[in-house]
């Protein structure tokens, strides 16, 4: 949350330097973690949890649909697309046809529960593309995409969590949780090395 | 163990 509010503050028209993140921004990892937390959250109309978890869930779509509008619209002039060129439906589509072959249940809502499982682990994969075809990444760029990664790093502490105390466990959240995790750590390394030590990342020609 | 679709996480 507190990424992802800082992302849409920091886009804001009212901030002070606006443009610095757009720039580093992939447009595209944007639109697939919009697309995410849609097909994940339509149990919002069929499924109460809690009143945390609905103001979360509607937090995660507002945020994230902002973010897309600001960059793609409002924005557009700053958005860096010339560098944001991973090609998405290479990763909508295996996630969509895996969706379909495993999955808890053959239903429309568990199929895209499932789809949005698989494609949020790969989501920020343009967005990594995008700092490597750069060679940096501007310090609010790099505390947001921390951000990112620890909410699913976290999880994994509370799956294990669960797991003893709770009895329960979801193999399909679970492996894609850690696979998303991993695809951050190298993230992670230089995030630590370099922009906690008050440097921005930058990567080696 | 169960598990499956107990979908209350985020």
């Amino acid at each position: 949350a507190a990424g992802i509010g800082l992302l849409v503050g920091m886009n804001c028209p009212k901030a002070v330097k606006p443009r610095d993140v757009i720039t580093g921004i992939s447009g595209r990892s944007q639109i697939l973690f919009l697309v995410t937390y849609v097909a994940r959250y339509l149990d919002l109309l069929t499924n109460f949890v809690s009143v945390y978890n609905t103001a979360m869930k509607v937090f995660f779509i507002a945020a994230s649909a902002a973010t897309v509008y600001l960059m793609l619209f409002k924005f557009k002039a700053t958005y860096d697309h010339n560098h944001d060129t991973l090609r998405v439906e290479f990763l909508i589509a295996p996630c969509a046809l895996l969706a379909l072959v495993v999955n808890h249940d053959f239903t429309p809502l568990e199929i895209l529960w499932t789809f949005s499982i698989y494609l949020e682990s790969v989501a920020i994969l343009p967005q990594l593309f995008m700092v490597s075809k750069t060679g940096e990444a501007e310090t609010i760029t790099s505390h947001y995409l921390f951000a990112l990664g620890s909410y699913r790093a976290l999880y994994i502490l509370n799956w294990i969590y669960r797991y003893y105390f709770d009895n329960f466990f979801d193999l399909i959240a679970i492996v894609a949780g850690v696979v998303q995790t991993v695809l951050y750590c190298d993230f992670f390394y230089l995030y630590i090395t370099k922009v906690l030590k008050g440097k921005k990342i930058v990567l080696p020609a | 163990h169960q598990h499956g679709t107990r979908h209350d996480e985020l």
